[in-house]
């Protein structure tokens, strides 16, 4: 791998971009999905965070243009050079352009060059890096069309981007420590309700290896994010995702790519209007909206379009109440309630959650309703309320879900 | 075959446009033909160094394909 000289890169971590004109060879949505993925690559093995803007200046303004199209560097017609983009800095700086002239794909075929693949390189000059001479490596200068589904990045081009910017932060979560492989153990019975456990500390122990795929039955399992959809009910935990369906007896368990090529993995939240038949999904300060498999073309959404406040960065957990239209949003300790049906955050928000949710006094990780009672996570523990006649009900362990 | 002449000057022109864009090569408007084709194989050693091809500072017909391929309009070598 290769910097550019003087190693120009993002003294930040939040890093935005803006859209600035689409190519016709694709759909508009395709051509987010493949950017939104794009920067995904880089920012699942940094710490930088990406935003899209919707106007103005951007740090990465991305853009279609065919011959000379404002810089030294005119394009050259179909062929040869596809695009390129400029190392961080300011004006032109971190820009990326699209040579308008090819054709534009969201496949792998040999019938026009695959957008993702194309931009993940550009965005990697976006961010500091120059050519790799490591065949396959993705900063190779020479476009190789290859299948983009499970797209790793070369080691490479992960030890150029770290050299730059460094490895991800830690999970938010705590680590929890390696279990030995265990027998699915029996239910714990549901304890008497007490107040929720203060949130359990990491103990020593290797910490279990990020993204390794979570065993259904392990007692300290615990989720990112809850939600139902169409029925079903699906919870989350890293790139994963088991799929509890009122149709079949057993639990499936996904990769979320499998569903959701583009969406980023490791949602902080989720939740499902149903007469919208619409979820959405939440990590960091941006949403996506899906309908079914189909993400809604428009997103991500930075949350403050819901009526957060900037100082919210990000948000725990969501659980939409079907019988008053109104979604709760959970942070910290505190939580926000919203009209769907008007579309805007009600007065008086944020309360404290312990006020009206009985019993639940910490953060919350994920939140479900189902069957009249809500169902709030912590850790490895789920709370069961009525929250009509505002009762903790009983404790019961998160995955007790998954018929263990 | 032997290289139809008007084809050679093409490719040559192909070549130094090439070398242009990413290896920051500069043609000087030299008198001297000779500097001129010493520095393009320069270059071209460059390059060929870069995408692992044999290194001999000749316009052959790997290397020419090589600079045909579609790539990223980024250069590989800046000043």
């Amino acid at each position: 791998y290769s910097a550019f000289p003087h190693r120009p890169t993002w003294r930040k971590e939040d890093v935005t971009y803006r859209i600035l004109n689409y190519t016709p060879d694709m759909l508009q949505a395709d051509v987010e999905e493949a950017i939104a993925r794009a920067f995904q690559v880089w920012s699942s093995v940094t710490p930088l965070r990406f935003t899209r803007l919707y106007g103005g200046q951007a740090d990465i303004m991305i853009s279609f243009a065919a011959g000379f199209h404002g810089d030294f560097y005119s394009f050259d017609g179909p062929g040869g050079t596809l695009a390129h983009a400029y190392p961080p800095g300011g004006g032109i700086g971190g820009d990326a352009h699209f040579d308008e002239d090819e054709n534009w794909t969201k496949f792998t075929t040999y019938s026009g060059y695959n957008l993702f693949l194309v931009a993940a390189h550009e965005l990697g000059h976006s961010l500091g890096l120059s050519h790799s001479n490591v065949f396959g490596a993705l900063m190779y200068p020479i476009y190789m069309a290859r299948d983009t589904r499970n797209f790793q990045l070369h080691q490479d081009d992960i030890d150029g981007i770290q050299a730059l910017y460094g490895p991800p932060r830690e999970s938010p979560a705590l680590p929890t420590k390696a279990f030995p492989p265990q027998e699915p153990t029996e239910m714990a019975p549901a304890e008497t309700p007490t107040e929720m456990s203060p949130r359990e500390e990491p103990t020593e122990g290797t910490p279990s290896k990020p993204h390794q795929r979570p065993d259904d039955c392990d007692p300290h399992l615990s989720f990112d994010a809850i939600t139902t959809l169409r029925g079903e009910t699906l919870f989350f935990k890293d790139s994963y995702v088991w799929r509890k369906s009122p149709y079949f007896s057993d639990i499936e368990h996904d990769t979320i790519f499998s569903f959701w090529p583009s969406l980023i993995a490791g949602f902080d939240a989720a939740y499902e209007v149903d007469n919208k038949d619409r979820v959405l999904f939440f990590k960091d300060n941006q949403y996506w909206a899906v309908s079914g498999y189909s993400i809604e073309s428009g997103f991500p959404k930075p949350i403050q379009n819901l009526g957060f406040p900037t100082s919210v960065r990000k948000i725990d957990a969501a659980v939409h109440d079907q019988n008053t239209k109104r979604t709760y949003f959970f942070v910290g300790n505190k939580y926000w309630s919203f009209n769907e049906n008007t579309q805007s955050m009600e007065r008086g928000y944020p309360r404290k959650i312990a006020a009206d949710f009985q019993g639940i006094s910490h953060p919350v990780d994920a939140a479900l309703q189902k069957n009249g009672y809500f169902y709030f996570f912590h850790g490895s523990n789920q709370y069961e309320v009525d929250i009509k006649k505002k009762k903790l009900i009983r404790i019961m362990k998160s995955n007790s879900w998954f018929n263990c | 075959f032997p290289v139809a002449p008007e084809k050679e000057k093409e490719d040559m022109q192909f070549a130094k446009k090439y070398l242009e864009n990413f290896y920051d090569f500069k043609e000087e408007k030299t008198l001297f033909k000779a500097k001129d084709l010493n520095q393009m194989s320069d270059k071209i050693r460059e390059m060929q160094s870069f995408f692992g091809l044999e290194v001999n500072g000749e316009l052959n017909p790997k290397t020419l394909d090589m600079m045909k391929q579609p790539r990223c309009g980024t250069p590989d070598v800046r000043s």
